[in-house]
């Protein structure tokens, strides 16, 4: 990627990580679309032999052999057999039955993890500049799972059992089902096992924002990453013929548009189709079209298709506006036709203009790349919110990441707006989602693990979890794009990662496998369904009293169960225990606590920690009084719990819930 | 509806494997052998699952959950890309 390592302070502080040398010996396993080895993201220039560790394989198929591996590209599989079962043979006239990426996302991902660096990269020069990934000396393994047909279960519990057997020590996935309890998926049983290797499984929380409840990969043995926008923007504006301008985004590279003003006609009014204001294909009158800048409302079909039909029907440009359903996120697009994105509020009054006026006219303003953007980072509109709807005691997502408008490396099987009639090819392209976030963490997750082998995947994440940062420089919180408002830690997690940061924790909270036994405990899974998961014989102590609320984990989800209003007759005092390991130097440690609820009283005992020496661990118990006659109108509400020895931070965020 | 094959992932007690099976990959076929003499294995799992997965009717998954040693028979799930 570029402008994300300068963004996430990888350029200012790269002596501090160990780049040379153990980081060369992480190898992250990326199950997704597959990988373009031809990519300069996999030149190995520089590398020396694969890790001892490795014991992958790269498999041969449609366009690829095994000479498509070398010392950046370890291994390449392919995971077919349940796709083919369900949806017959594979076409490989369409898709290569291979590891090589016909969809162009396997190839983004895994380059943005682990990607070497690339000088002179851009998209049709925008986004211009040196790209690397995350952990750009760490070794990649592409593990495909994801074909034209979707990705199947059986095929990525496949792929996750292979990438444990060849030794992988980091796991990305940017992908996720529907809900369903741990034990039903198999993201989160295959994650399992993983973790119980030493892998840390990072993966994306999902881009079904703003919703509340609508998160994937929920489990507490999965990092969830969240996505945030970069001080990056693409600016084309609309500059209407009532001499008003507003301000949108493109990535469109080709023939300009005239200098003058053009015609501009609102798709409704040239359909007849009921959803014709969707420019949906084959729902735009020809006649109606031709010569003009066509406007288009987003939703239901793909925005860079809307460009695709307005182009085929004679259209010579396109405004895309957002709906209620993205506000004023813009996410830019490389559209076959001269076409800027805009805002809810900037659609609305450009709707307004094209039904009063009787010959409304418009040009677009292509800007090119613009750095420095502020207030950045803002959570992006789409990406998944909390609460957990799995276990609500559980905050997820557990941290967000760069996921707007990434550049990283690209199939030449298809074009950058994934459309099969773009014929362009590119060597980067630029997407968003929390696909792209979630491998940015899995690179930081690899640099920690370079520098830190020995940490357990839970202390990796709670290095990356405790270290975040949830304020920009001045103060102000990060804010949401989809309400303007400070996010929450249901949006952020435990906030923006901080890599530097995330080095030198001082403390972490770390979780073994008998942590994650008991919190399954604490579900009440059945015997059977702990079975599954563990894959061994292990039945809960009868005696011992289990408690989600004491897994150790960096985060904090307080659930009141029947107080909110003060009418409720059910608990109002929950206690959270905790334990912190020491990963730095000997210190005290003292608490602040800070929160955003009045009704709610916290306690922490002890107040002080104090560590003598390395991994020596010290507990506390966190005590959460909601005051039933002052409790709140809403059910949600915040606050921090900090750890602080003057020179450490050790953060973690505080959801509060009233059922 | 009913007989429709789906894909289904078995999940195993290994640890419970007869003794009378020298090989784990023994006991999963004769298992999924005596729910359906037609089905076959499309994967089966060493490390992240203990089992395999396979197509079956229905009544076939809920007679194979049935039986002993198995933990659980999920149905496939299709994930998406984000």
């Amino acid at each position: 990627t570029t402008r994300s390592p300068q963004f996430l302070g990888l350029d200012k502080n790269a002596n501090l990580y160990p780049e040379s040398n153990s980081v060369s010996e992480v190898i992250i396993g990326v199950l997704d679309t597959g990988v373009w080895p031809e990519s300069k993201s996999f030149d190995d220039t520089g590398l020396g032999p694969v890790p001892s560790s490795w014991k992958g394989e790269c498999e041969s198929g449609t366009n690829f052999s095994a000479s498509n591996c070398n010392r950046k590209l370890i291994g390449a599989r392919f995971f077919s057999k349940g796709y083919e079962a369900t949806l017959g043979p594979i076409d490989e006239s369409k898709e290569s039955r291979s590891p090589r990426d016909d969809d162009g996302h396997g190839t983004h991902t895994a380059s943005t993890a682990a990607g070497s660096v690339v000088e002179n990269a851009s998209l049709f020069g925008y986004a211009s500049g040196t790209a690397r990934g995350m952990a750009a000396r760490a070794r990649v393994a592409a593990y495909k799972v994801c074909w034209a047909g979707g990705c199947f279960s059986s095929d990525i519990v496949a792929a996750m059992d292979k990438a444990v057997e060849d030794n992988v020590n980091v796991m990305s996935m940017s992908l996720g089902g529907g809900v369903s309890d741990y034990y039903k998926d198999s993201v989160a049983t295959g994650a399992f096992a993983a973790m119980e290797k030493g892998i840390l499984v990072s993966c994306s929380a999902g881009n079904a924002g703003p919703s509340p409840f609508s998160l994937s990969n929920t489990s507490p043995w999965i990092t969830t990453v969240g996505a945030g926008t970069l001080d990056r923007d693409f600016p084309a504006y609309v500059s209407l013929g009532d001499a008003k301008n507003f301000s949108g985004v493109s990535l469109y590279r080709g023939k300009s548009l005239p200098g003058t003003l053009l015609p501009f006609i609102y798709a409704a009014n040239a359909s007849n189709s009921g959803n014709g204001n969707l420019c949906m294909t084959g729902t735009l009158i020809p006649e109606k079209v031709a010569g003009k800048v066509v406007f288009c409302d987003r939703g239901v079909n793909p925005r860079v298709q809307k460009g695709a039909v307005v182009k085929a029907a004679g259209g010579i440009g396109m405004v895309l506006a957002n709906t209620a359903a993205n506000g004023e996120e813009l996410v830019a697009d490389s559209h076959l036709l001269p076409a800027t994105a805009v805002g809810q509020k900037s659609g609305d009054i450009i709707r307004k203009y094209l039904v009063s006026d009787p010959k409304p006219t418009v040009t677009i303003l292509f800007e090119g790349t613009k750095l420095g953007i502020e207030p950045s980072p803002v959570v992006a509109a789409f990406s998944s919110r909390g609460p957990n709807s799995i276990t609500p005691q559980l905050l997820k997502p557990d941290i967000i990441a760069p996921g707007v408008n990434i550049l990283a490396g690209w199939s030449k099987s298809v074009g950058p707006s994934g459309l099969a009639i773009d014929d362009r090819r590119v060597d980067f392209n630029i997407i968003s989602g929390t696909s792209m976030s979630c491998p940015h963490v899995s690179g930081l997750a690899a640099l920690i693990k370079g520098a830190h082998p020995d940490w357990s995947p839970a202390a990796i994440r709670s290095a990356l979890m405790t270290t975040a940062y949830t304020a920009y420089k001045n103060g102000q919180k990060i804010q949401d794009i989809a309400t303007g408002k400070p996010s929450t830690p249901f949006d952020h997690g435990a906030g923006h990662v901080d890599p530097v940061s995330a080095l030198n924790p001082g403390l972490v909270y770390d979780l073994t496998v008998d942590d994650y036994l008991n919190f399954l405990c604490a579900l009440n899974y059945t015997p059977s369904q702990i079975n599954s998961l563990a894959r061994k014989d292990f039945t809960c102590d009868s005696k011992k009293k289990y408690s989600v609320n004491d897994l150790n984990y960096p985060s904090f989800a307080v659930v009141f169960d029947g107080v909110l209003g003060g009418g409720g007759s059910g608990s109002s005092v929950v206690k959270h225990t905790r334990t912190l390991t020491n990963v730095g130097s000997p210190g005290t440690y003292k608490v602040s606590i800070s929160s955003e609820t009045k009704s709610v009283k916290i306690s922490v005992e002890p107040e002080s920690l104090s560590f003598t020496g390395a991994n020596e661990k010290k507990s506390y118990t966190v005590t959460f009084t909601s005051n039933g006659s002052a409790a709140p109108s809403s059910a949600e509400g915040f606050g921090r719990i900090e750890w602080s020895d003057g020179k450490h931070v050790v953060g973690s965020p505080i959801a509060f819930s009233w059922t | 509806v009913g007989d429709k094959k789906k894909t289904y992932i078995v999940h195993m007690a290994k640890y419970q494997m007869p003794e009378s099976f020298e090989h784990h990959l023994h006991w999963y076929d004769s298992s999924l052998r005596s729910v359906s003499d037609s089905a076959e294995m499309i994967y089966a799992y060493n490390n992240v699952v203990h089992g395999f997965s396979t197509r079956l009717t229905t009544e076939e998954a809920q007679r194979l959950e049935a039986q002993p040693g198995i933990l659980a028979v999920v149905p496939e799930m299709r994930y998406e890309l984000h």
